[in-house]
């Protein structure tokens, strides 16, 4: 464990659960893409199936059983509890474009030809386009409340330290792995644009909208 | 050589 990867894993838990306490205290999942959140619990629950083979340490089993809950919490606020909120209409991304895509994918370029390798590499390439439901959701409003752009910073700053963590890991523990470096890098560029408009104008004091 | 993909991350 190094100081990034910690930290990167701090602002990936603060992340959930600034969105579901924004989601609790406004009784209101408006502007948030289920779809996305769906995709999440995919992700997590297709890579920590090794919770039940491997135990690495209890930091890393505490942690994946807290995204798991939150990951479900999260889904089961928007489409059951305050599904009276939950803009569909606005949520149209096509998932199946992702999944099934990063599902052959995982099938061809693996390190493991075996069911939980495979599944491992589908949750690392998911993950790295899971939030592009939720961007396309912003850039079809054309806004995002202040709380929702704090949510994705934080997950895109989880992203950010997880690449210096593996810089890190590559010269001082011989440590690299390919498949989550390049989808790691993939997922990070992916919040760049948003990382600007986060700095030019949320912490100027100004609410996340969009040229028309 | 180089540990590779150990699976102990998040």
């Amino acid at each position: 464990m190094n100081i990034f990867r910690l930290t990167g894993d701090l602002s990936h838990l603060a992340a959930i659960i600034i969105l579901l306490l924004k989601i609790w205290k406004t009784r209101s999942c408006a502007g948030i893409s289920g779809k996305s959140q769906i995709l999440f619990a995919i992700v997590f629950t297709t890579r920590y199936l090794d919770l039940l083979s491997s135990f690495i340490s209890l930091y890393n089993t505490s942690m994946k059983v807290i995204y798991i809950g939150c990951a479900y919490a999260t889904v089961y606020l928007i489409y059951m509890k305050f599904r009276a909120t939950y803009d569909g209409n606005h949520d149209s991304f096509r998932v199946e474009f992702l999944v099934v895509p990063v599902g052959g994918l995982a099938v061809l370029i693996n390190h493991d030809f075996s069911f939980l390798e495979i599944l491992w590499t589908f949750s690392i390439y998911l993950e790295s386009v899971a939030i592009l439901p939720q961007l396309f959701m912003i850039s079809k409003t054309g806004e995002a409340e202040t709380i929702t752009t704090h949510y994705l910073f934080c997950l895109g700053l989880y992203r950010a330290l997880y690449i210096v963590n593996w810089i890190w890991r590559y010269y001082f523990e011989a440590f690299f792995d390919l498949i989550a470096i390049v989808a790691g890098v993939v997922q990070t560029i992916l919040y760049c644009d948003f990382f600007y408009l986060y700095v030019t104008k949320v912490l100027k004091g100004k609410k996340l909208s969009l040229p028309a | 050589g180089f540990n590779i993909n150990p699976k102990d991350e998040l």
